[in-house]
């Protein structure tokens, strides 16, 4: 019985033997396989109800060795500045006999070998969120930590029976750990993305089978950005979160140099979870650009934009643009008014309170605003609009028809939902591409247009709060700024808010020689 | 005004890929292990 | 159903961002350190030989610095150094820096003689499968004679055809 007491001696006993055949024979190749071999004939490795017990009693003894050596250590430490380091030596013969038993599992199809994988994986989710739950801020991270810390090195480093073989095993890591995700364990955050952004991990996920992995990543940032959203909103920085806000920016700019393409084909996904005090963050995301792309200067004199053979490209998006549209019942709406050439404010000013959030998610977003709605509605419009130019023949009248829509939202929005529209358009500010150079267009396009001053200020306040922070700024910001303050066809310098305080004053003087 | 990124220890002029050294998020300098490296097969010579 | 309380999560999320700060807090002090992560990277010389005490008993650090070997495969040192660690550390981190280093030297590794090559001169043919002409090769002289020890020797090999397939 798999939940007797007799049954959790057996398995301490086949422990103890596991731990002979470690530490005595040196773990041996032959040892080893026919320890494994034992285990396979007296049914422990099944994958069924027995399986379950026996791995999560095996982690339960790993697990307590680990804290009751971390407490007799730190029973023994005399000043905090001794670190109380926990043995992990039970930990560590746990995870090599895990490692042992799929390189030497007797049945050779790969499939049960990644099932049984899978089955253990699975336990040790449910043993950490159970733990969790138990102690709650008293869980002790490291002895997991440890654990998996030995899988990533030793798990992904089996050389691929075929890349497949590898695969598997990163995406029942990713699995794992989208599991075991800071808002449903927080306890175990700081643990969780060193082992998300380990050497052995990210970069393996990113790069084996092509971009297969890609979603998994994807998905493992939405969790940990989604979890720092609330705080980042507020800019709510203290001691732990400013950490681990700092470790994120690491991980984010390893992305940016050895992985830019991955940030560039989800920037979408990104912008719609970090919140957009985050300017910095998002800069990062932002300027991302594909490595074989070399960016003109943006100060160059006279520089033509339109000439430019990458500007006509659409950019790679892998993120869902149409999916809040979809969920809100709006896309068919959107795409008939697109197409039907003429200026119906009917469903325009519908548009526009179909952006709103109910009064009770509003504190829960902190915004009155479905952001993610209205990033999809300005980039879909977008895309259209941009197909529509393109096909042949086309008189550019339904191009007309978005600018409309754009045009109607800049003046009807209050200042709030103006600020977070306006956003969305900056957003695709990136580097040459068909989408930069359409919404440079829009954006620049508004502010000439626009008859009142409280808009063009906002466009400029859009703007500029990308560009005042620490680098790294978007090619397409650049470019836009950089228009918008030399042609004069904008009058920019004419505008009185430009003027509204003698540090904005310096501040425009110090980014206009910055930008050429 | 976000933060100056090149304080965070990263080497992001460097032409070699920041993750091969890449030690954890709290960390402010590059990992002192060997980096992942494999050498093919056919390395091992008689 | 929970009386008076009722859900503590339909206090809204403010009381989940409280649960989450406190939990990350207890985290904060729990953070993994470096050595949770290390793992003893026996050193195992291939051929183990007792030293003395005052002998460093581990690998100097600098071996696995890339920029090391660099200098090591540089004209002072020849290429000696970098063709001793391909062939007598292998599997070893510096046997990867040794052969980043000849690759970076124009020598060209062929798996089926594991031997490492230099063009001598240009290649009197050059197709997409293969290259011929005359080549540097870094080779282990057997001796005639089995009482005398062989010895590393570079040797020149004119009209070689070095076919890409076995180019690694």
């Amino acid at each position: 019985e798999s939940g007797s007491t007799d049954f959790r001696k057996r398995v301490s006993t086949l422990f103890k033997n596991w731990y002979q055949v470690c530490e005595v024979s040196g773990a041996n190749e032959t040892a080893c396989s026919e320890y494994v071999l034992h285990l396979y004939q007296t049914g422990l490795l099944k994958g069924d109800d027995t399986t379950e017990s026996f791995f999560r009693i095996l982690l339960e003894l790993s697990v307590a060795h680990c804290i009751s050596s971390e407490e007799i250590s730190s029973g023994a430490v005399q000043s905090p500045q001794q670190a109380q380091s926990p043995s992990f030596l039970i930990i560590d013969i746990f995870a090599k006999l895990v490692f042992s038993i799929l390189k030497y599992f007797p049945e050779q199809e790969s499939s049960s070998k990644f099932f049984l994988l899978s089955e253990i994986m699975a336990v040790t989710v449910r043993s950490i969120q159970k733990d969790a739950e138990d102690k709650k801020a008293s869980l002790s991270p490291r002895p997991y930590f440890r654990l998996f810390i030995n899988w990533l090195l030793d798990l992904c480093s089996l050389d691929p029976v075929t890349d497949g073989a590898n695969f598997q095993v990163l995406t029942a890591f990713a699995n794992a750990f989208h599991a075991l995700q800071p808002l449903k364990i927080p306890a175990f955050s700081f643990a969780w993305l060193e082992l998300v952004s380990h050497r052995s991990f990210l970069p393996k996920l990113l790069t084996v089978n092509g971009q297969k992995g890609w979603p998994y990543v994807q998905r493992l940032l939405v969790d940990l950005l989604q979890f720092l959203e609330p705080f980042l909103r507020n800019a709510e920085l203290g001691g732990p979160v400013h950490i681990l806000y700092k470790g994120t920016l690491r991980v984010l700019l390893v992305l940016l140099h050895d992985f830019p393409e991955f940030l560039c084909d989800y920037h979408f996904t990104f912008c719609d979870v970090i919140p957009s005090s985050c300017v910095q963050m998002r800069n990062i995301i932002l300027s991302s650009f594909p490595r074989n792309m070399r960016l003109p200067d943006p100060s160059t004199p006279n520089l033509k934009i339109d000439l430019l053979p990458e500007i006509v490209e659409a950019p790679c998006i892998l993120s869902e643009v149409d999916a809040a549209l979809k969920a809100n019942q709006m896309k068919n709406d959107v795409e008939e008014y697109l197409t039907s050439r003429q200026h119906d404010t009917t469903f325009l000013s519908e548009l526009k309170l179909k952006l709103l959030v109910s009064s009770s998610e509003a504190s829960s977003a902190g915004t009155r605003y479905n952001v993610p709605l209205i990033n999809s509605l300005v980039l879909y419009t977008g895309m259209q609009a941009i197909q529509q130019l393109q096909q042949a023949g086309e008189t550019g009248a339904q191009n007309v028809v978005a600018l409309h829509m754009f045009k109607y939202l800049s003046v009807e929005l209050d200042t709030e939902g103006r600020y977070l529209f306006l956003n969305a358009i900056a957003n695709q500010l990136r580097y040459p591409n068909n989408h930069t150079h359409y919404f440079s267009f829009i954006m620049l396009y508004l502010f000439l247009e626009s008859d009142q001053v409280v808009i063009q200020e906002q466009i400029t306040r859009v703007l500029l709060e990308r560009l005042i922070v620490n680098r790294p700024h978007p090619w397409g910001l650049l470019i836009t700024f950089i228009e918008l303050i030399k042609n004069p066809r904008y009058g920019f310098w004419k505008h009185g808010f430009i003027r509204c305080a003698p540090e904005i004053e310096k501040l425009f003087e110090s980014v206009a020689r910055s930008c050429g | 005004l976000g933060i100056d990124l090149t304080s965070l220890g990263l080497n992001l002029n460097s032409t070699e890929n920041l993750h091969k050294t890449f030690a954890s998020p709290w960390s402010n300098e590059p990992s002192k292990d060997d980096p992942e490296f494999s050498v093919p097969q056919c390395y091992y010579a008689k | 159903e929970l009386g008076a309380i009722g859900d503590p999560s339909a206090l809204g999320p403010m009381n989940d961002q409280m649960h989450n700060l406190q939990m990350l807090e207890a985290a904060f002090y729990r953070l993994p350190q470096p050595k949770d992560s290390e793992r003893p990277r026996p050193y195992t010389p291939r051929n183990p030989a007792i030293t003395p005490q005052s002998f460093p008993q581990t690998q100097a650090p600098i071996v696995s610095n890339p920029l090391f070997w660099e200098r090591l495969g540089s004209d002072a040192f020849g290429t000696e150094p970098l063709f001793f660690a391909f062939y007598y550390q292998q599997n070893s981190y510096q046997q990867y820096l040794a052969a980043k280093e000849l690759k970076k030297q124009s020598w060209r590794y062929h798996r089926k003689f594991n031997t490492w090559f230099q063009r001598h001169k240009e290649p009197t043919i050059a197709t997409d499968e293969y290259e011929q002409g005359a080549y540097v090769y870094f080779d282990f002289q057997t001796p005639k004679d089995e009482n005398r020890d062989g010895g590393w020797v570079q040797r020149i090999k004119n009209e070689f055809t070095f076919e890409y397939s076995y180019l690694e």
